[in-house]
């Protein structure tokens, strides 16, 4: 079983995946739930991004990769067009 | 790939490095250099321009490209050597989109052997593809990959990946491929120096916004719109300035005229949401950002002849559209769209306000503002009478700029 995050992982995880738009802003007045699910697919798009293993999971790996040099934009801009190759393909 | 849904309607870009790294190996001349391969990266696939101009270029660049720490008045504070490296604004009107700006605490080098410090070429065809119009990107080939992936190898050897360059065709179409064109690069010598302008063009160092003295102030969809020669600012409802550098009239106001010089007053019309632009006996009606029409003379509102104003503002209260000029004004219908009768009467009426402001707008509160210099005059909504303590200076409050009193303005 992979190791559990540490509550200030998830945190900082958290925070992190917000900050370059996998999650959407915290809402005070409607402390929106983040399911589960939501957050395992919010981390295996930043998996995605990084070229690591999509496990859903932040793992040790995933921690590290996100005190990584980057670039300072959001990865994932909301509404705009993000077309994926493997769509592409497929069609 | 991703689009950030905006992309430059021209295909020549003007592009320079407005400050250097301060403690970097790398000189000027070299970091240019370096800018000037990263963006012929871009160029070569798509057909797309870029000409360096000098600081005394009479235009504002459309890619400002900067090295800066820390908090540096956008919303995206770097961090110190390490972590966010840099980042680049999205094609667009306003005057930071384009604009690239680079950690200046990493240690940026150029074909270093032993991985020490940052790539500054591949960080730099990172950010101009945002700068065109791109997101980041998972393809494990792309530049556009949010995190660094290390150097890429000779700039003038060095080509987009597949996905890069199918994004940026989908953003600015195919280059017509002729035969035996293979993108080509000129050998990697430093770009020549930026043009000189003609003697004779005039050198137009932006304004100081925190001096005041605006031509007309107008709050147009609930941002202030602030006019100064061939200039304007923006602060938004939040109060946030959009950008601290101005952004220029003509290149916004699509069809005004190259002969308007000055916006003497401005307001956005409430029955059809028309913004009315106002330059010697004439005004300039706008949708949006598109003139519509030919000018109109100002005797269309009620003024003689010949007159000109120094203040327009609308105000919700009545329904009414007020011109000012001097120590006295005119009065508009709105909803019978013709000038009420009876008029220029004295601008005393408005109690406290000052002779010949500089503009009067109506905030998202419904307060009314006389703008003078560099203060303003606060009316209460609903009152024509200006607050007690009228007038404030209007730096502070509407331009982040420092109080009067403090001393000389902290350099860049």
């Amino acid at each position: 079983r992979a190791q559990e995050p540490s509550a200030q992982d998830v945190s900082l995880g958290v925070d992190w995946l917000t900050r370059y738009g996998y999650l959407p802003p915290p809402h005070p007045a409607q402390a929106q739930l983040q399911s589960p699910a939501k957050l395992r697919d919010a981390i295996k798009v930043m998996q995605r991004f990084a070229g690591l293993p999509e496990t859903g999971l932040l793992d040790p790996v995933t921690m590290a990769t996100m005190h990584r040099p980057r670039c300072s934009l959001p990865d994932v801009l909301g509404a705009a067009e993000l077309v994926r190759r493997r769509r592409r393909r497929r069609r | 790939y991703a689009l950030s849904g905006s992309v430059w309607k021209k295909r020549t870009l003007t592009w320079r490095v407005h400050s250097f790294p301060q403690s970097s190996a790398l000189s000027q001349e070299m970091v240019r250099t370096l800018m000037h391969h990263a963006l012929a990266t871009w160029g070569v696939e798509s057909g797309l321009k870029f000409q360096e101009v000098g600081f005394q270029s009479p235009t504002e660049p459309d890619i400002v490209i900067d090295f800066a720490r820390a908090y540096h008045q956008d919303s995206y504070p770097f961090d110190g050597q390490g972590g966010t490296l840099a980042h680049a604004f999205f094609p667009g009107e306003h005057a930071i989109s384009g604009d690239t700006h680079f950690d200046d605490e990493e240690i940026w080098t150029y074909g270093s052997k032993d991985g020490e410090g940052t790539d500054l070429f591949a960080v730099a065809v990172h950010e101009f593809g945002h700068a065109l119009g791109l997101g980041h990107s998972s393809a494990p080939d792309s530049i556009m990959r949010p995190f660094y992936q290390g150097p890429v190898g000779d700039p003038h050897k060095y080509r987009l990946s597949q996905d890069d360059r199918e994004g940026l065709q989908q953003l600015y179409g195919k280059v017509p491929q002729i035969p035996d064109d293979k993108p080509t690069r000129k050998p990697l010598a430093p770009p020549p120096p930026p043009p000189t302008p003609p003697p004779d063009s005039p050198s137009l160092p932006t304004p100081d916004r925190c001096e005041g003295n605006f031509d007309a102030i107008a709050n147009i969809r609930g941002e202030t719109f602030f006019f100064k020669g061939p200039w304007f600012w923006r602060v938004q409802p939040s109060g946030q300035l959009v950008s601290p550098r101005p952004a220029r009239l003509h290149r916004f106001w699509e069809g005004l005229p190259a002969g308007v010089k000055v916006i003497q007053a401005a307001y956005a019309r409430p029955r059809d949401r028309g913004i009315l632009l106002f330059s010697g006996p004439q005004f300039w009606v706008f949708q949006e950002r598109q003139l519509e029409g030919a000018p109109r003379p100002l005797t269309e509102l009620g003024l003689p002849a010949g007159e000109q104003v120094d203040a327009v503002f609308s105000w919700p209260l009545n329904g009414k559209t007020y011109l000012i000029r001097g120590g006295r004004y005119w009065r508009y219908d709105e909803a019978a769209a013709r000038p009420d009768p009876g008029y220029p009467r004295d601008l005393s009426l408005w109690e406290g306000a000052p002779d010949a402001p500089d503009d009067v707008t109506v905030s998202n509160a419904g307060d009314t503002y006389f703008f003078k210099g560099a203060h303003y005059w606060r009316f209460p909504k609903g009152s024509v009478k200006a607050e007690s303590d009228s007038p404030q200076p209007m730096g502070p409050k509407w331009l982040d700029c420092p109080a009067p009193s403090a001393g000389p303005r902290s350099p860049r």
